[in-house]
């Protein structure tokens, strides 16, 4: 994340590690069930065998995991059937871990939304994540074609495409009423964005997708998978993998 | 090779091999797969490239395989995509089977031009393109220049008729693109080699339509997929399967939509337990109905936990013959099944004429123990 800020212990119980052998964290992934996590279908390219991968929850700091720590294997690995490596379309998977964790304060599911539910009006919303934290330029202003470039350059970095399609939340982050200038980088994919609703109730909006390589150092626009979009397929695979397993 | 020697394939003169590797080298071109740029003059290649990619492959999902198409949109060097190529797909000597670098002219005229573009949006030029590592034209080493009617753009593109190169993914998008507006041209489905969807404006791809995906308004692009008998229904994936088979508890359709939606309760304040069987509904004897099976039905459902349950009177003069199910007399045996394959039909109605009512509340999520919850506090 860059420009965030170190969070509280137990702050985002639902966020946890998806490891993988020597790498370590690979990618975040979020918790929805105490068997069940979802995360992004990009993080398992050239790794798609379930084996090889552990997710790890109640962490705060990776480099010291803690006796509140648990650590699962995974069963199995739901990769959309419409993920388009190409352009990272069908950005989401279900992952199904070896055993259920217990819910402890550390570590609890976040809500999944209903199909087409969206945050309420003035609710404050999170992203999280172990990413990179770079090195943000206080006095770097965004470049717009005003200032020197053309329509041209900035041709390199639209993403006018995704923003039409209900699949992706397209956060621009200047767009927020309350600017906390925040991103996120390399090593969050997979990780929430989540926003509380009413009784405090924390629910799962988007998963950490993908950004432009442009104004990486800066604060870029982030693009997130659209949970809402996708509660449907999800309640679906977690019934198909718990009841037909025949 | 990589390792220190090669797969046995190559050991021993196999006729799989080259006579010109050896035990440790195992170089050979290979055929340019790369699409992005499969119009080039050669379609040879040998890997590693120029920007330390291993294979193809890995060039495929890259960093400068999206930065290039991107920055050919700029229109900063004319030949900037056949220069990317000679990084990414180096080209390949048949005889010699080494690569041919591209010139240090050629090298050091797309950097000079397009490496200020780059640096406007935040971006760098790619590190292992140091120019000075390639021949000079003209010298004892041979290296690629392009010729005369080489293709500006790459397969990736579209090109505008004033011949500058947008990403084909911008064609037809409703933007004005090209300095002449020819990438909105001509935009029908047939003209893009795609599917109309029958009444709208709508295309979509061939492999597409009966997918079991909807993409089309009104679903028309999965509709009349399926050509099944009388006695059969249709699978999401338009597969047949008998009508006895569906919602037994046990997948035949391979994408297991015999399976889905078999379990229901009514939206009204009953909530009666209905389960859809043999492409009929059924109601739940609530005889030998225990909590197990109510904690099965909610939890199938993605409900929570049953909150109620409660055995409603079968309504008098209800038109039809009520179906029954039963739960099966070795339902706990079934470890795993879904309530479905728990239950039964048997040759007789519901003695007590009870049916099953469930109500189910979620389970608490998305809430903070560890940082407290003070709901008393308003924000002012």
């Amino acid at each position: 994340i860059l420009g965030g800020r170190v969070s509280r212990r137990g702050a985002w119980p639902w966020q946890c590690s998806l490891q993988s052998g020597q790498s370590g964290h690979v990618c975040g992934c979020v918790l929805i069930a105490r068997r069940w996590a979802l995360t992004v279908a990009h993080c398992f390219e050239g790794r798609e065998s379930a084996d090889l991968w552990r997710v790890v929850l109640g962490l705060n700091n990776l480099d010291h995991p803690g006796v509140h720590s648990q650590s699962r294997g995974v069963r199995s690995i739901i990769v959309h059937p419409r993920y388009n490596r190409a352009v990272v379309d069908y950005d989401i998977s279900v992952v199904q871990l070896d055993s259920e964790v217990e819910e402890t304060a550390l570590v609890r599911p976040v809500c999944l939304p209903q199909p087409g539910q969206l945050p309420s009006p003035d609710s404050y919303c999170y992203i999280t994540g172990w990413g990179h934290m770079g090195n943000r330029s206080e006095s770097t202003r965004l470049p717009t074609p005003a200032s020197g470039g053309s329509d041209r350059h900035f041709n390199i970095c639209s993403e006018r495409n995704m923003m039409l399609d209900r699949r992706y939340l397209l956060v621009l982050y200047s767009s927020f009423k309350h600017v906390f200038p925040v991103a996120v980088k390399y090593g969050d994919s997979g990780g929430p964005l989540v926003c509380e609703e009413v009784g405090g109730h924390w629910t799962l909006f988007g998963l950490t997708s993908w950004g432009s390589v442009c104004f990486s150092k800066v604060l870029g626009p982030g693009v997130y998978s659209n949970v809402t979009h996708f509660t449907p397929w999800i309640q679906q695979q977690i019934y198909i993998h718990t009841y037909l397993t025949d | 090779c990589i390792s220190a020697s090669c797969p046995s394939a190559c050991v021993g003169g196999s006729t799989a091999c080259d006579p010109r590797n050896s035990n440790s080298s195992c170089t050979r071109c290979e055929p340019i797969s790369l699409e992005l740029c499969m119009n080039l003059p050669y379609n040879l290649t040998r890997y590693p490239n120029y920007l330390g990619h291993q294979s193809q492959r890995e060039s495929s999902v890259s960093w400068e395989s999206s930065l290039f198409p991107a920055l050919v949109q700029t229109g900063c060097y004319q030949y900037l995509m056949f220069y990317a190529c000679t990084l990414l797909v180096p080209k390949c000597d048949p005889v010699s089977l080494q690569r041919v670098p591209p010139c240090r002219s050629l090298c050091r005229t797309a950097k000079e031009k397009c490496e200020s573009v780059l640096g406007i949006v935040g971006l760098q030029w790619p590190d292992d393109s140091d120019c000075s590592q390639f021949p000079e034209e003209g010298g004892n080493a041979t290296c690629l220049l392009p010729e005369p009617g080489v293709d500006e753009c790459s397969p990736s593109h579209f090109k505008c008729g004033s011949g500058r190169c947008v990403l084909a993914s911008r064609r037809c998008d409703g933007h004005l693109d090209c300095d002449d507006n020819s990438d909105e041209d001509d935009c029908g489905c047939s003209e893009r080699a795609l599917w109309e969807c029958p009444g709208s404006k709508v295309c979509i791809k061939a492999s597409m339509i009966c997918d079991g995906f909807p993409d089309c308004p009104l679903l028309v692009d999965e509709a009349n997929c399926s050509v099944c008998r009388d006695n059969e229904l249709s699978c999401n994936n338009h597969q047949c399967v008998h009508r006895t088979l569906w919602c037994d508890g046990k997948r035949h359709c391979s994408d297991s939509s015999d399976e889905w939606n078999c379990v229901s309760l009514a939206d009204r304040s009953d909530s009666v337990l209905t389960v859809f069987r043999t492409a009929a509904e059924y109601q739940v004897c609530a005889d030998e109905w225990n909590h197990e099976l109510s904690h099965l039905t909610c939890s199938q459902l993605g409900l929570g936990v049953p909150s109620s349950v409660s055995m409603v009177p079968d309504q008098p003069g209800v038109p039809g013959r009520r179906r029954w199910l039963h739960v099966h007399p070795e339902w706990n045996l079934r470890n795993g099944s879904a309530l479905q394959a728990r239950l039964e039909k048997r040759g007789h109605a519901c003695h007590s004429r009870r049916r099953v009512s469930v109500q189910c509340s979620r389970e608490e999520c998305g809430l903070r123990p560890a940082v407290g919850i003070y709901p008393h506090r308003k924000k002012r």
